[in-house]
């Protein structure tokens, strides 16, 4: 066991960030793209913050799903035709 | 029936109103409080505040900042005398979903741009129900702290990019911002290493090696700043955070108070406990509407999502070019305590920001601000025209919190004041 690769990681950090990411990873073209700055930061990141590369996410889900309950006696529920799909609920 | 919050006791002889803006097609629900100004609300101003995070509730802003009362350790309300909103209507908002007791069934945005969409028609709908806040020409400001430095700047350009808006917007106010992190990232070291005006924290090798990693994070920040690509915003969050911010946070001190040590919970404020069992209490919630069970402070999910799409290095700074070139008045203000958004930064970033009258501003000399309640010099502020950067002495990350009646100062200044101090 590496203490440098608790999690074992298998993958190239860039292959396993694009697969986080939800993203189609092209690495020749992202290779042309992303300056060697970065690039050395992405390998260095790999090494040095493992846990932060395991954690890479960037969807939101409900926390406590089970925990929302709709209400329904509102004062006022506002539309506005000009913004669909929006409308206020108010105490 | 929902309850009216009023029998909450918090401020029970103003107005106020609680409720949800749902987005329906996309199942998000945004969750506000609004209380009424205590002296004319047919007449005085309107102030959205938003706490930053990224993910933090603008619960923490009302009941531990500038709200109408704090919660003591039995869990009761207490008056706050200084509260905002002595003389403005004030909306508290929690965004963006799933933060507070705003929640989505699906998914939330992890994006301060996507952000602001919601934010703007929030206040569309808010004014359609509520004209009598603005049919009278009152002003409508929109302030904030800390990741609201990215906020802010994006969602009053959103706002000012519809013209045929139903409501005003009259200035912005940013609190111990986060907006310029290729300057304000400088500031980190000198922070804490004795150079914002109380002694170093950190010994001399910490400082030396934060000296040593600026290069490299800087040259990050800047290819982040060129491509806004996440390939390189995040890894230049990465390496910074842990190059500029860690040193300072080993030492166990409050990152938002450089006079104090971090004591109990993340937030490093034992009495932010308390307003989370208060608000977890069923008669609160059933009093407000909440449609959450659970309260957090802060949903850290949140925070990471908005880190790992590179949002946190983005140069959302350039919106306030584009806002002060419109005129649109902009207040920064720091208090001088803080490390995390500190003094020195936000001084930098104003200094250097590219807009219309740049050179006139950094030319400014920087001069004493007497604050009008307590009528002590409480400040130094620099200005010219619309812009103004005020340091508040003795203020940590939340001002409000630290020094009520100068922040109270501060802002019924800017807002009654013709945006002067």
């Amino acid at each position: 066991i590496s203490l440098q690769r608790p999690l074992g990681l298998d993958k190239d950090v860039l292959l396993q960030a694009a697969e986080k990411f939800g993203l189609d990873l092209d690495l020749d073209h992202l290779l042309k793209e992303l300056d060697s700055n970065v690039l050395d930061a992405w390998a260095q990141i790999e090494h040095l913050y493992p846990n932060q590369v395991m954690s890479l996410e960037t969807s939101t889900k409900p926390k406590f799903p089970e925990a929302i309950k709709t209400k329904k006696d509102w004062d006022f529920v506002v539309k506005n035709d000009a913004i669909e799909n929006y409308q206020l609920r108010v105490n | 029936k929902i309850k009216d919050p009023k029998i909450l006791g918090i401020d029970p002889n103003v107005t106020q109103y609680t409720g949800y803006l749902d987005v329906e097609d996309e199942d998000k629900h945004f969750f506000f409080w609004t209380f009424e100004s205590r002296n004319d609300p047919a007449k005085d101003p309107v102030i959205l505040w938003l706490n930053g995070g990224p993910g933090c509730s603008s619960l923490t802003g009302l009941f531990f900042e500038l709200g109408p009362s704090s919660i003591g350790p039995d869990l009761k309300p207490i008056g706050n005398p200084y509260s905002w909103n002595s003389n403005a209507t004030v909306i508290f908002l929690d965004q963006p979903v799933n933060v507070g007791f705003s929640y989505s069934g699906s998914s939330g945005v992890s994006n301060t741009v996507a952000a602001g969409k919601d934010v703007y028609n929030f206040l569309e709908l808010f004014f359609d129900q509520f004209p009598e806040y603005v049919n009278k020409g009152q002003d409508f400001h929109i302030a904030g702290e800390s990741y609201a430095g990215h906020y802010i700047p994006v969602f009053a350009s959103e706002i000012l990019s519809h013209k045929d808006r139903n409501f005003n917007l009259t200035s912005v106010l940013i609190g111990n911002g986060l907006t310029d992190p290729l300057t304000q990232y400088n500031y980190y070291e000198p922070m804490a290493c004795g150079e914002g005006g109380e002694p170093s924290v950190l010994p001399s090798e910490e400082c030396s090696a934060m000296e040593d990693s600026l290069e490299r994070c800087l040259g990050l920040i800047e290819s982040c700043y060129d491509s806004q690509s996440v390939w390189s915003c995040v890894p230049a969050t990465i390496y910074c955070n842990n190059a500029q911010l860690a040193p300072y946070q080993r030492t166990g001190r409050n990152v938002y108070d450089i006079r104090k040590d971090c004591e109990g919970g993340n937030l490093c404020y034992p009495t932010l406990q308390d307003i989370d069992d208060y608000l977890n209490q069923d008669y609160v919630k059933e009093a407000v509407g909440a449609e959450v069970d659970h309260y957090e402070s802060c949903n850290f999910d949140i925070n990471r999502n908005f880190l790992f799409a590179g949002d946190w290095m983005k140069p959302y700074h350039t919106a306030v070019t584009d806002l002060l070139n419109q005129d649109l008045p902009i207040l920064v203000y720091a208090g001088d305590k803080d490390f995390i958004c500190n003094w020195l930064g936000n001084k930098a970033w104003t200094d250097v920001l590219p807009w219309k009258y740049d050179e006139e501003f950094a030319s400014q000399k920087v001069r004493n601000w007497t604050a009008s309640i307590t009528d002590e010099v409480a400040g130094e502020v620099k200005s010219y025209k619309h812009f103004t950067y005020l340091r508040v002495f003795n203020g940590g990350h939340m001002v409000p919190f630290d020094v009520p009646e100068n922040a109270l100062s501060m802002v019924n200044e800017w807002i009654h004041g013709g945006f002067s101090l």
